[in-house]
């Protein structure tokens, strides 16, 4: 199929079933085919792509069909995540008002399957070196997520890092060393690691230490080197 | 390069490999 013809099909009222094999489709597609392919599916099939992630977050879940809802947001997320593997689609999804925070609203501790796919791809937009700061995008959106729900911005992390999937751990860990390594001041990233350790992540990192495994150690070490490096400069 | 591509391949290796978080 074409890129506009996923347009074409995207612009229809799919959903359950049929919406999730027009987006596994489609993922692969973004995957397999030349960055021109990506080009034309471009800005209008990502702001489609992002209108179903926002409906599939509002709806309540069918109870005739569970869990269908959960895995089309996923596969949204793979297609995103394809989408942007590209300077094309990257720049079009940060030019994208929506972006972001559909990211963000997608850190779901309840699906951890999804969350860490979720959380690796907003660490990898907090590193990108570009203009604009994406880390402090990333961070506000966060921060207003939180704000509409009532809760502390840093729960849903926290609550991740609490799941026993050592990936969804690393994941965690991984978007809170993305989100302090790249703030500036120094006063800023020791605020954000007291607000992390005030919210319980004292408590988790001495649990996760004792746990074998390369990806999460790393993030480990990483977070208690900068810590170091950091007090030492205080 | 307008085409270049792999960019988040690249982006999610440095992150997972420690790679990225190296101070400059």
């Amino acid at each position: 199929r074409s890129a506009l013809m996923y347009i074409q099909e995207l612009k229809t009222d799919l959903r359950d079933v049929p919406l999730l094999s027009c987006l596994e489709s489609l993922r692969v597609s973004l995957n397999n085919n030349p960055v021109s392919w990506v080009q034309t599916f471009g800005a209008e099939g990502l702001a489609l792509l992002l209108a179903f992630l926002r409906k599939l977050q509002d709806e309540k879940e069918d109870p005739l069909n569970p869990g269908i809802g959960v895995k089309c947001q996923h596969e949204i997320i793979r297609c995103l995540k394809a989408f942007m593997n590209n300077k094309h689609g990257l720049n079009a999804m940060l030019t994208s008002k929506e972006g972001i925070p559909l990211l963000v609203r997608s850190i779901n501790p309840k699906v951890p399957h999804m969350m860490v796919d979720v959380v690796k791809l907003l660490s990898a937009l907090c590193i990108l070196e570009r203009p604009g700061n994406t880390h402090e995008r990333v961070l506000e959106c966060i921060t207003e997520q939180a704000e509409e729900q009532e809760i502390e911005r840093f729960q849903p992390l926290l609550s991740g890092m609490n799941k026993n999937s050592i990936t969804l751990k690393a994941g965690c860990m991984q978007l809170i060393n993305a989100l302090i390594s790249r703030v500036e001041e120094l006063d800023f990233r020791i605020h954000l690691r007291s607000e992390l350790m005030r919210l319980g992540l004292r408590d988790q990192l001495k649990e996760v230490r004792s746990i074998e495994n390369d990806e999460l150690k790393v993030q480990l070490q990483v977070f208690e080197e900068q810590a170091d490096e950091d007090s030492e400069d205080l | 390069d307008d085409d270049e591509t792999g960019i988040m391949d690249g982006l999610l290796e440095a992150l997972q490999s420690g790679a990225a978080f190296k101070r400059k």
